[in-house]
């Protein structure tokens, strides 16, 4: 297909409007959003060097607007996108990831995509240690510093809340129950641009006639 | 006791978590 070419050949390739509506077809997404996805693709992967994949370091720019620096939770998103486990996200790869995103995608989903981010060595359980490893991580992004008293009193009040079966470590059931109690934990796992998605707004400078029919 | 703090509530702002940066480039 043509999203093997490199780069991806989408805009001239005799497949792509198959590759389109195979995408839509897998995922929430219309033809014309895939097709507005596209840009937005293109812009993220010839950030820093342009070979139609998207690198770690551009989406660290994207994110953070720098390429370079260790994040542990940007660490865990390309690793969700990169569903190959080769290093680079590529196009079906970001869309199916997005399309988790939508406001409209099931519930379900985004509390499964929040539990395998959080899930940080991948055990099925997100461990009271990976909490405390990841609010050192948001604590040191801010540059904040709180007492390590404090920062167990976090962790017992949000384990006494989340850990139903005390066993010090949040299965999926749990973290369910969780969340759906805690709405706003899943704030982030909703993105409403995709909601309003069309060429005109992911790339100001096309205009409507140069978007394809559903 | 104001430590009624989730954890998770802090770490959801870690701008590594924050997608919707992707549409501002």
């Amino acid at each position: 297909g043509c999203f093997e070419c490199r780069p991806p050949c989408l805009q001239n390739c005799e497949n792509r409007f198959e590759e389109i509506a195979r995408l839509a077809n897998e995922t929430i997404f219309t033809v014309n959003e895939v097709e507005a996805l596209y840009e937005l693709f293109k812009k993220l992967s010839s950030s820093i060097i342009d070979d139609g994949l998207i690198q770690k370091e551009e989406l660290h720019l994207a994110l953070f607007k720098t390429p370079s620096g260790e994040n542990l939770f940007l660490d865990r998103v390309f690793d969700l996108f990169d569903e190959k486990k080769n290093g680079v996200i590529k196009f079906d790869e970001f869309v199916h990831a997005l399309s988790v995103f939508h406001p409209n995608a099931p519930m379900e989903e985004k509390i499964d995509f929040a539990f395998r981010l959080y899930d940080l060595r991948q055990t099925g359980f997100i461990e009271r240690e990976e909490v405390k490893q990841m609010v050192i991580a948001i604590l040191m992004e801010s540059g904040i510093t709180l007492s390590d008293d404090l920062l167990e009193a976090i962790m017992d009040s949000t384990f006494a809340d989340a850990d139903a079966d005390k066993d010090d470590r949040i299965n999926i059931e749990e973290w369910k129950d969780f969340v759906l109690r805690n709405p706003n934990l899943l704030k982030n796992m909703t993105l409403p641009y995709l909601k309003d998605l069309s060429l005109a707004t992911v790339f100001p400078s096309f205009t409507s006639n140069t978007r394809i029919e559903d | 006791q104001p430590t009624a703090m989730n954890a998770f509530e802090l770490i959801s702002m870690s701008k590594g978590l924050n997608l919707s940066n992707l549409f501002d480039i």
